[in-house]
């Protein structure tokens, strides 16, 4: 389902490059759960966003769905992503105009829903997410917490058929993050969503099936150990 | 040197009010290490931006160094702010248009230092966080962990002789989060510096003396348990 092919992505310093990811390739099938780890720098968050579409490497191949990504368009690419990706931000990334409700709703304007199928599915959010009291607020409303729990709602509303989440409880206390992560079990195992995630945690990574350990941009990969 | 008295905070919402924190009262001494514990939205990062002066209270009184801070100026409340206390923000709010060396700076340009001093100090602090190589990126090109250890560099930067620290490791690895709690127990326990975190992980909040527990806006405080 995707392919990373000799993948690197540098930047120009001084009269050279930094590297921040090198000649990386992975497979990920549909229906994986992936946790992706490794110290502050290591190129986790850019590693999450080429495999999300959101920014291109600077050599190597993306096959994603079989698509060699690199040859589309930047229109394709947005198309590709609104229709299969939901992406949780490690910094949120919500829309400050828009109330909370609005935000969610975002994903399901691109879904040819009715208003009343889109209503009633934030609604549902909103309620699994214990945050129907925030619906009108904006974000500098909200906490920390709080808008990283929009953040993770707004990213499953369109029911994706894969979910790329960088660090998505990091601001949570324990009983919560542990909610976020057996929602994305269940859409794991119930509905075959592909799930790949960044995190620091080691019991956020022990609910995946593999880790990739990433390390000054190089990759390893290793089973999940049992805790 | 804090003591917060009948300290209540609101917002309008409707016809009525929501309650963020309600009633609360607290005393902080000098040297001591204080971790504030509690769920999503229950009032955390609005105590600690009140504790910290960067927020008013709605009603109740809030004595800092025994200094009656409800009667003083914006313009004296900003000044003990930046001759006092360092505060760690849990969205970092780094200044974009500076760079990192410029953003850990900041606080030095208000202590009468010369500018081979401040070069000293800045220099000190890059190094002992490991980010030498990023001083002259601006924040949206560092990593979220990054961002978080700017924040912290910025904050202890003019040995201010209070810290309030707002969710300080949540992006960090393990590894890095302990070098930052072992950080502020030596400047507790050497330099006498008072810290309040606000926390989630209770391996953080056992570096402290006192647990503060926050729920729903109300106060309740607690020794700090043995591991
Ligand atoms: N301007 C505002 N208008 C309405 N409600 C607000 C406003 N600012 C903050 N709040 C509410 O205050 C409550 C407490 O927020 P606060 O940021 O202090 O929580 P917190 O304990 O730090 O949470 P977290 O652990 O998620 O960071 C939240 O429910 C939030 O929605
Ligand atoms: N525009 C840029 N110019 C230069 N360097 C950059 C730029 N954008 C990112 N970097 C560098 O890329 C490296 C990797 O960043 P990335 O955000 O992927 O790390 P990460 O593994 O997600 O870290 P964290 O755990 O702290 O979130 C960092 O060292 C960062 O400074
Ligand atoms: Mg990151
Ligand atoms: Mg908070």
């Amino acid at each position: 389902m995707i392919s990373l092919k000799n993948i690197s992505k540098y930047y120009p310093a001084g009269f050279g490059r930094v590297y921040v990811l090198r000649n990386i390739s992975l497979d990920i099938a549909e229906g994986e759960f992936v946790s992706i780890m490794g110290p502050s720098g290591s190129g986790k968050s850019t590693l999450l966003h080429i495999l999300g579409l959101l920014e291109e490497p600077s050599e190597g191949e993306y096959l994603f769905l079989d698509t060699p990504v690199q040859k589309l368009s930047e229109k394709r690419r947005t198309d590709l992503h609104r229709n299969h990706i939901g992406f949780v931000f490690q910094a949120y990334h919500l829309i400050d105009e828009l109330t909370v409700y609005e935000n969610i709703e975002t994903p399901l304007l691109y879904k040819g829903m009715s208003s009343s199928e889109r209503k009633s599915r934030v609604a549902d959010l909103l309620d699994r997410f214990n945050i129907v009291g925030k619906k009108d607020l904006f974000p500098n409303q909200l906490s920390g917490g709080q808008q990283q729990l929009v953040g993770i709602a707004r990213a499953v509303a369109a029911r994706p058929r894969v979910i790329f989440a960088d660090e998505p409880t990091g601001n949570l206390h324990s009983d919560q993050a542990k909610e976020i992560m057996e929602l994305f079990k269940k859409l794991n195992q119930e509905d075959g969503v592909t799930i790949v995630q960044v995190t620091h945690s080691d019991v956020n990574a022990a609910y995946g099936n593999r880790i990739l350990n990433l390390k000054d941009g190089w990759l390893e990969s290793t089973p999940v150990p049992t805790l």
